[in-house]
């Protein structure tokens, strides 16, 4: 089962349009891996970003060199996940 | 095993069998209401159920409701299970479901994208697409919401099957897509398709292939508008209404494209809450409350459409 541990989820309320298209080239580029769970399409809605571990500083750099600000909602997706699958456990018994 | 849906925790999240089962349940609790009916197998040969909501009558007009199609969604399933109950349990006590429901059928698909939710259960919780293998490639699955053959192909989905929103080899590729494309075309009277997703709290309408407005827009934003007023009287979840192409973006290949230009004038697609914090792993504990609200504009939108037949 593939697990999540370190892997963060940061909101962007992107500002600009140039911003929207800044992130639209983090969607294409493969080697990061991100998974955009909230594209990037209009200033009206949030951009919300899974980063793994892995790419986490790259990504963070990427975002402060363009001036990009950001929140991290979900700051290791594996907690979470444990949290959920230990309630379902209970749940079922 | 749950002995009966009174004792089933509809503030949980369950696997695929725990909810295969609880239709069981329903149905043999309200059996001059509830049918369940296989309407195929998905991919790797899991029943695909629809949960029929009839009280007689031989292809009424009816109401398509799919929960779960993006399999990491839990939130969608789990308020689909909830409102099944909803229905069933509120015939008889409410005056204005039941009335709907004397003229109506409402066919309900709960888990849209089985083969896809058993795998966020066992290998990979943010998994979305459906499990085919594509030739020639090491990645699976097809985004299931951008395989409908409604623009097709066109921007907004990718041609990458390693993408999490590829479109798939062709329209209706995908078996869990032509399932529902064949019982939607053999009924032949749906007058409302709605289809719904997690997250970020949108009530959107068709097109999403184009940006073009649809011919019936000012009548579908009226009352998309008026469903998310009812939907966030509860607890003041925001919602947003328009086209899925003026409001998100341009996504070609999705299933109310498809009803709509099928003639099901009442298309939609919600897109429910996340209330900032959680995105797909929504804690159970919002099951509830995500389900009671979104029942308040689900209802809006039924009784609409049962007020204005065509």
């Amino acid at each position: 089962e593939r697990v999540f541990t370190g892997d963060q989820v940061i909101r962007v309320n992107v500002e600009s349009e140039e911003q929207i298209q800044l992130l639209q080239a983090l969607e294409t580029q493969q080697e990061w891996e991100l998974d955009f769970w909230l594209h990037p399409v209009s200033t009206e809605l949030p951009v919300d970003i899974r980063v793994p571990r892995g790419s986490l500083s790259s990504v963070m750099e990427y975002l402060s060199a363009n001036n990009i600000l950001y929140s991290v909602v979900i700051n290791n997706l594996q907690e979470l996940l444990d949290e959920e699958k230990a309630e379902m456990v209970v749940n079922q018994m | 095993k749950e002995r009966s849906t009174r004792s089933f925790n509809f503030g949980a999240y369950h696997p695929l069998e725990t909810l295969y089962s609880w239709m069981d349940t329903l149905v043999a609790e309200h059996p001059n209401l509830v049918t369940k009916q296989e309407i195929g197998r998905s991919y790797e040969n899991r029943p695909m159920y629809v949960l029929k909501f009839s009280t007689g009558g031989n292809k009424r007009p009816a109401i398509w409701i799919d929960t779960g199609i993006h399999s990491r969604e839990w939130v969608s399933q789990a308020t689909g299970v909830w409102t099944a109950k909803k229905i069933a349990t509120d015939y008889g006590n409410d005056e204005s479901l039941t009335s709907l429901l004397n003229t109506m059928d409402i066919y309900m698909l709960i888990v849209a994208n089985p083969d896809g939710y058993a795998y966020t259960h066992t290998s990979d919780r943010m998994w979305r697409k459906t499990r085919s293998k594509i030739s020639g490639s090491v990645c699976r699955g097809v985004d299931p919401n951008r395989n409908w053959d409604a623009g097709f192909g066109g921007p907004g989905a990718s041609t990458n099957p390693c993408s999490d929103s590829y479109h798939g080899p062709s329209a209706h590729s995908e078996i869990e897509v032509k399932n529902v494309v064949d019982l939607i075309k053999s009924h032949g009277n749906f007058k409302s398709f709605i289809s719904v997703h997690a997250y970020s709290q949108l009530l959107m309408y068709p097109y999403g292939y184009t940006c073009k407005s649809v011919y019936n827009q000012a009548e579908l934003d009226s009352v998309g508008r008026a469903a998310a007023q009812k939907l966030t009287s509860l607890y003041g979840t925001k919602y947003k209404v328009g086209s899925i192409c003026n409001i998100i973006y341009q996504a070609s290949g999705g299933s109310i494209d498809w009803s709509y230009n099928l003639g099901i004038r009442y298309s939609f697609a919600f897109e429910l809450r996340d209330t900032g914090r959680y995105g797909f792993i929504l804690p159970a504990s919002q099951i509830i409350p995500t389900a009671s609200e979104t029942w308040l504009g689900l209802k809006h939108i039924m009784e609409y459409v049962r007020d204005h037949p065509y």
